[in-house]
């Protein structure tokens, strides 16, 4: 699950800012 | 002692919702009543879209520009998304505040949050919104909800369902006290799809509920059924989310449009 949600996963380690669309 | 628990997780609660929420209900009611020094600019024509990107939303425009020619349903559903990336940020950090979400086990951290974010962003979206149209830009602008209308298919197909349940939400005329605790209850959810320490989860939103129950008598002694009214919304946003998921796929298919990434993961196998 983490694997296919990579940046959810980014997001709940260390809150960085997903790039821009 | 049970009571000083539940207090306390009610002010841990709306503590990290106050702080990691750049809008909230009390600030936006300021400015859609006209309290505030400014009132926001009112996009209602193409004309006036064309006058807030220059100045309220030139940053979410694509970098250099590279949105400027293409039609304005585009560019709108855009700057849906780059707003919607921005909540979705929002309420992980939220979620992370929540005592006993960061230790639960990460795959069901990631599971929450891919089911709860939307019905969350559409449950506090109803604050930014009245019966005309919505704030966009922080608060700098009011996009009137018969400009959304007017779009071309599927694009004005996207919002009025928002605005429907926000006009029935709102009705219930909860505050940010309240609505911190609903969004809670959204994230910890023990029946999401996949989840594997369930009983972990269901506990975690026992507790929540329970608070947000003896909140709502506290805070709205007259509306007694606020209550079982509030859980009835839970069923709405879950359908809200779900027919948006496919409004945001027949998009996806049929248009020439990029989908963030982040968003991308949040659809992919929703349901």
């Amino acid at each position: 699950l983490q694997e296919k949600h990579k940046i959810l996963h980014k997001l709940l380690q260390n809150g960085n800012t997903p790039d821009e669309v | 002692p049970q009571l000083a628990d539940q207090k306390t997780l009610a002010r841990q609660i709306y503590e990290a919702y106050l702080k990691n929420f750049n809008m909230n209900k009390a600030k936006a009611r300021t400015i859609l009543t006209g309290k505030t020094c400014t009132p926001p600019f009112v996009i209602h024509d193409m004309e006036t879209l064309q006058l807030a990107e220059q100045t309220l939303v030139a940053k979410m425009v694509g970098s250099a520009g590279a949105l400027k020619d293409r039609e304005a349903e585009v560019r709108i559903f855009h700057c849906c998304q780059c707003t919607s990336v921005e909540t979705v940020t929002e309420l992980t950090e939220f979620a992370k505040s929540v005592p006993g979400f960061s230790s639960l086990d990460l795959n069901d951290q990631v599971t929450l949050l891919k089911y709860g974010v939307y019905e969350a962003l559409f449950a506090m979206l109803a604050s930014s919104m009245n019966k005309d149209g919505l704030l966009v830009a922080y608060g700098s602008g009011f996009i009137t909800r018969e400009f959304l209308k007017s779009l071309r298919r599927p694009f004005s197909d996207m919002m009025e369902p928002k605005f429907q349940f926000a006009m029935k939400f709102n009705g219930l005329e909860l505050d940010d006290s309240d609505l911190s605790l609903f969004v809670a209850a959204i994230i910890c959810c023990g029946d999401r799809p996949g989840l594997v320490n369930v009983a972990h989860i269901e506990g975690m939103q026992e507790s929540i509920v329970q608070v947000l129950q003896l909140h709502l008598l506290a805070n709205h002694p007259d509306d007694s059924f606020l209550f079982p009214k509030l859980l009835q919304k839970l069923a709405d946003l879950r359908q809200l989310v779900t027919e948006h998921a496919q409004l945001v796929q027949e998009i996806k298919k049929t248009e020439d449009t990029s989908l963030h990434p982040l968003l991308q993961e949040i659809y992919r196998d929703m349901y």
